[in-house]
């Protein structure tokens, strides 16, 4: 749900300010990427309809973002496309090498999928560096990057329950690794955004 | 071998 809610919330703010000013077409870009090799299974393997209706949401809202960026006439005029800089290749041949080296089954799906899992982590970078770079973070930004950030670390959460509660629950310590990594990255976001928020300022990061 | 992981997150 927060993840949901941190699209609504770029979405809003592309939609209504028709700007995109503050936000990482890369690391949309990689986000698309992201679900595309994760939900390969959406037609093969049925969890349940919350599942499935999520898995086309988060499909379907990141290409939607992703057009908005590159083809609508007015928010493509506010894409800070020369501070946006950092390269795709940098974050997606490690995670390929890492997900044909470590991962639990040796067939395409699950390295695809690994390889997701490794992405996710890291695809939050460019959105970083872009923020940093940028003087006026709005608060709908920087309330859409909070959100991003929850989800992952509400997943801990998530797991931790899981382990204890659910009597078949099996350890998937890639998933685990990797959420941790995750949301550690947002750490010295999350300082800065309590900072200003306790403070009523306009959340701003240091250089 | 590791387990093969559930997938039943999103």
């Amino acid at each position: 749900m927060t993840h949901l809610a941190s699209i609504c919330l770029l979405l809003l703010k592309i939609h209504t300010m028709k700007s995109c000013a503050g936000v990482s077409l890369k690391t949309q870009e990689l986000y698309a990427l992201v679900f595309v090799t994760r939900y390969l299974d959406l037609f093969s393997n049925f969890v349940s309809m919350y599942n499935t209706i999520m898995k086309i949401i988060f499909l379907s809202s990141t290409f939607g973002i992703i057009w908005y960026m590159r083809g609508h006439k007015l928010v493509r005029q506010s894409y800070d496309k020369e501070q946006d800089t950092f390269r795709h290749y940098f974050l997606v041949i490690p995670c390929m090498v890492l997900a044909l080296v470590i991962h639990s089954k040796f067939t395409l799906l699950e390295v695809l999928w690994t390889f997701s899992i490794y992405l996710e982590a890291v695809a939050i970078l460019p959105q970083l560096v872009l923020l940093q770079r940028t003087r006026n973070i709005d608060n709908l930004t920087g309330n859409y990057i909070f959100c991003l950030g929850a989800y992952r670390a509400l997943y801990l959460l998530n797991w931790i329950y899981r382990y204890f509660m659910e009597k078949n629950y099996h350890a998937q310590w890639i998933t685990w690794m990797a959420g941790m990594i995750q949301t550690a990255i947002y750490a010295d976001f999350f300082y800065y955004y309590f900072k200003s928020w306790k403070k009523n300022e306009r959340l701003k990061l240091p250089a | 071998t590791m387990q093969d992981p559930p997938k039943d997150e999103l």
